[in-house]
């Protein structure tokens, strides 16, 4: 563990944390896409498969636990609880356009042909795209509340801090995972264009809203 | 290169 994989998993779990506030507290899941939003769950279900058959640490499997069960709620919110707000009408990336092909490279480019390292491998390669139906309805909606940036930058950010960790394990462990930094610098590079919205908006106090 | 499935990392 190094400070940035811990700086990494911490931004996860504010954004987290940030998107279900949000949700829970305005009772609204507007500009959110439950598209997005089941992908990540489903990202995190295939992923910690192996919380009941390797225990790493306490650490691990409590963050794995939260993970899970938060993004499960958060998809709970989105299309039972707080339905009424869910904006359908913008939320309409193809997903399948992203499984599917996610789908097919996990069985072709893996570490091990065994079902939990390909669901492994799956869950890695959609982390890395499962941020465009998001994206994408942003797009289409032209703004996004100011909280939702939020919980978009601390999203963009933990990867990007994972990139970091990748040089440090490099570095000091002679620790490289091809396939997860591969996929993981495509997640970042997806997050350019909003960083830039971002800090010359966002964070200057104005709403975010697209054209810039 | 790391076997398969020892992925330590969340």
């Amino acid at each position: 563990m190094n400070i940035f994989r811990l700086a990494g998993d911490v931004s996860h779990l504010v954004a987290i944390i940030i998107l279900l506030l949000k949700i829970w507290k305005t009772r609204s899941c507007a500009g959110i896409s439950g598209k997005s939003q089941i992908l990540f769950a489903s990202v995190f279900v295939t992923r910690y498969l192996d919380l009941f058959t390797i225990f790493i640490s306490l650490y691990n499997s409590s963050m794995k636990i939260i993970y899970i069960s938060c993004s499960i709620a958060t998809v709970y919110l989105v299309y039972f609880k707080f339905k009424a707000t869910y904006d359908g009408n913008h939320d309409t990336f193809r997903v399948e356009f992203l499984v599917v092909p996610v789908g097919g490279l996990s069985f072709l480019v893996n570490h091990d042909f065994s079902p939990m390292e390909i669901l492994w491998t799956f869950s890695i390669y959609l982390e890395s795209v499962a941020i465009l139906p998001q994206l994408f309805m942003i797009s289409k909606t032209g703004e996004a509340e100011t909280i939702t940036t939020h919980y978009l930058f601390f999203l963009g950010l933990y990867r990007g801090l994972y990139l970091i960790n990748w040089i440090w394990r490099y570095y000091f462990e002679g620790f490289f995972d091809l396939i997860a930094i591969v996929a993981g610098l495509v997640q970042t590079v997806l997050y350019c264009d909003f960083f830039y919205l971002y800090v010359t908006k966002v964070l200057k106090g104005k709403k975010l809203s697209l054209p810039a | 290169k790391p076997k398969g499935n020892n992925h330590d990392e969340l």
